[in-house]
């Protein structure tokens, strides 16, 4: 297996989105691309990450192979890459260790690490293709203000989505609060619009803690979409851009 | 107080 990217800082970023929720996990590759799927230590909350082979400048798998990383130890190694560095992926047969090179944009500096693997026995859920009752789009810094500054107030939030708006509700011991979206009326940057795409409202609450491990995935995406169903998990989503691939979080209900 | 439901209930073992 040998993939190579253009640029390290996609890596980097996708690690600081899970490793605060992850601590080891196989990274699948197969000629499709690379991708990786845990859940997080408690079982409340599952991280899936595509990124296909058509986004690496070269991709190579003869032979699908998992790679076990602690993901800490790959913070390390990826702490050495510049933003701007290409980054190369290499792993033999045996996937007892992995290969890091970084590459500076101007090719004058050239920096090799190796990495241990380990055996990971993870289980692998099946995520179904769902029809979701509700999907919004908004900003991602929105999504990270919202679950930051609701956060402090208390321990679970209320997502009730209509066709007029998406509400965000906290009720915790020293008051409540609420932020209220409604979907954007006039289109300045595609990037701030908020969408809600609706076949039934909903009415669900979550941990917000939770949450706020997810908007570490901000920088990723300017945009992120939360798709919901009465008594189903939330999904959700930061894309890299459109061929590139995904990060995706899902996150069970808490019921009354 | 509302209950936490684990992830795995949701989504079936591959």
């Amino acid at each position: 297996f040998e993939a190579r990217l253009t640029q390290a800082s996609l890596i980097k970023k996708i690690l600081e989105a899970i490793k605060d929720l992850v601590t080891d996990a196989n990274f699948d590759c197969s000629p499709e691309g690379l991708s990786l799927q845990a859940m997080d230590s408690s079982h409340v909350s599952l991280v899936s990450m595509v990124l296909h082979a058509q986004g690496f400048e070269m991709f190579r798998c003869q032979r699908a192979v998992s790679l076990g990383i602690n993901l800490a130890s790959l913070t390390k190694i990826l702490k050495c890459a510049g933003n701007d560095d290409s980054i190369t992926l290499r792993a033999d047969e045996k996937g007892d260790k992995a290969e890091f090179v970084f590459e500076s944009q101007s090719q004058d500096r050239l920096s090799e690490f190796e990495l241990k693997l380990m055996d990971i026995d993870s289980e692998h859920l099946g995520i179904p293709d769902t029809k979701y009752s509700a999907i919004v789009e908004m900003p991602s810094s929105e999504y990270r203000r919202i679950c930051s500054d609701l956060g402090v107030m208390g321990d679970t939030v209320r997502i009730s989505v209509s066709k007029e708006s998406v509400k965000f509700q906290v009720d915790g011991d020293i008051g409540k609060g609420s932020v209220c979206l409604h979907p954007s009326s006039v289109v300045d940057k595609p990037t701030e619009v908020v969408k809600i795409s609706l076949e039934e409202p909903v009415d669900m609450i979550f941990s917000i803690r939770y949450l706020n491990y997810f908007a570490k995935a901000a920088p990723l995406s300017d945009t992120v979409t939360l798709s919901l169903s009465k008594d189903f998990p939330l999904q959700i989503e930061f894309k890299f851009g459109e061929q590139m691939g995904y990060l995706r979080y899902y996150l069970a209900p808490k019921i009354d | 107080q509302a209950s936490q439901k684990s992830i795995s209930s949701f989504f079936k073992k591959n």
